[in-house]
């Protein structure tokens, strides 16, 4: 998180804010809901109290305008700039503005007026630009999805530095942005992806370039905000160019950014029994033209070609890939060797040799 | 448009004035119409290097297509750094 320079803050708790035009994009109603619901996400955090004021002039004024607008900072029709908002002080202070060449609404469509006024009020109160991908005032647009929105722990740790914290919190568990190099860094599933890997954890997957130290950390909805945060698993098909990505009981199938239509799929559709709940990890072995299904302690065989499960599955972890533990977060294959994730740790396994020939930290991934 | 370029992508000059607006926008890049040599800090390739270090893609201080794409995300308007 940051701040503005000189650390801009209000000195007082209390703020008022006024609505000063609508757009016609959504019901006024909705309009009001939306800001609403924005300073609740900051007051909740905080001991400040926001009033909504309909005359005279207000701490935040808020109002929808289009390209150059009255502040010499002129937005840029559709897309592109969203909307704008000034620090604590008097006049514009605290302002903020909504461009109206935008398509504004209260789901995924165009964009959600309440998420860019979190954010917007944000900057009202007092923080700048964060770059942890995974906050609300980092300076990207990314839809979060339908279910309720809580404000991640680098936007708390801001505006609490700035204000305190308050007493009236609902929602005391801030989802973390993941540190690649912590010690105990377990993950929830591996793919590559067209010669990228793709690392999943939480609400985010790290992108790891061959030629690259330095993995780039992107919220998996900012990709797919079609896909479920915290996936279970995911495999590549290089033959079909396409990536599967299972959590639960569902599949979908990703062609780079698309969603293959008539996905997601029911896992049981690709043979597995009607009881079966998740998959835990999953791999494609390029020269066999098999992939291997984790699940619990045992794993099953799927022919690609075919696409039928192997007979005689599915059969034990132990008996095949003994010492790798009872469990599989995740797993890919590079060069004759399988890569198991099992908590904090991996194992190397030869396929050749079937055995383990080296065990290591799972955030060696990341050159850690 | 003086951006430096990454040879792995071609950009039309739409695209470098785009960039360079950008840049001006969000990072604080001066208008240089003199063209003559500004200080370090405020050329294009600084600029650059301030943004991917911003958003934590690999710093060549070069417009390459990742952080062109990057450039084109919707996104708010406040500076990411400066006044």
């Amino acid at each position: 998180y940051n701040f503005f320079p000189r650390k801009l803050k209000w000195s007082k708790t209390n703020l008022t804010y006024r609505i000063m035009s609508y757009t016609s994009d959504l019901r006024r109603a909705e309009v009001e809901r939306a800001f609403k619901r924005a300073f609740k996400v900051w007051s909740d955090v905080t001991p400040l109290n926001f009033t909504r004021i309909r005359s005279g002039t207000a701490d935040i004024m808020i109002s929808f305008g289009t390209k150059e607008h009255g502040d010499f900072y002129p937005f840029d029709g559709p897309s592109g700039l969203l909307a704008h908002a000034f620090p604590p002080g008097p006049d514009y202070g605290g302002d903020a503005h909504f461009d109206d060449d935008e398509t504004w609404s209260n789901d995924s469509r165009g964009y959600n007026l309440f998420l860019v006024a979190a954010h917007e009020f944000g900057h009202s109160l007092g923080l700048e630009h964060s770059r942890d991908p995974g906050a609300l005032m980092f300076p990207i647009y990314t839809y979060t999805g339908k279910s309720g929105f809580v404000l991640p722990d680098d936007d708390v740790q801001g505006i609490q530095e700035l204000y305190g914290a308050g007493d009236r919190d609902p929602n005391p568990k801030h989802p973390k942005t993941p540190e690649k190099c912590a010690a105990d860094l377990s993950i929830d599933a591996v793919t590559k992806l067209r010669g990228e890997m793709l690392v999943f954890k939480d609400r985010f997957f790290w992108r790891l370039h061959p030629q690259m130290v330095e993995a780039e950390l992107v919220l998996i909805k900012s990709f797919w905000p079609e896909l479920p945060n915290k996936i279970d698993a995911a495999y590549e098909n290089p033959i079909k160019d396409l990536v599967f990505m299972f959590k639960g009981k569902k599949v979908w199938a990703l062609n780079g950014y698309d969603i293959v239509e008539g996905f997601p799929k029911k896992i049981n559709e690709m043979g597995f029994p009607k009881e079966m709940k998740r998959i835990d990890a999953v791999v494609h072995i390029d020269d066999t033209g098999k992939t291997l299904f984790f699940t619990g302690n045992k794993y099953w065989s799927y022919d690609e070609e075919t696409e039928v499960m192997d007979t005689g599955y599915p059969k034990f972890i132990e008996d095949e890939f003994a010492g790798i533990g009872d469990r599989v977060d995740a797993v890919y294959q590079r060069n004759g060797y399988l890569y198991f994730f099992n908590g904090p740790l991996q194992f190397e396994y030869s396929i050749w040799s079937k055995r383990i020939v080296r065990i290591l930290h799972t955030n060696s991934l990341f050159w850690c | 448009v003086p951006v430096p370029l990454d040879d792995s992508h071609e950009f039309t000059e739409e695209d470098l004035r785009f960039a360079e607006r950008y840049l001006r926008t969000h990072y604080d890049l001066r208008p240089n119409p003199t063209g003559i040599m500004k200080k370090s800090a405020n050329t294009m390739a600084s600029k650059l290097r301030e943004m991917q270090a911003f958003f934590g893609l690999e710093v060549t201080g070069k417009l390459d297509e990742e952080t062109y794409e990057l450039m084109q995300k919707p996104r708010c308007g406040v500076p990411d750094v400066g006044e």
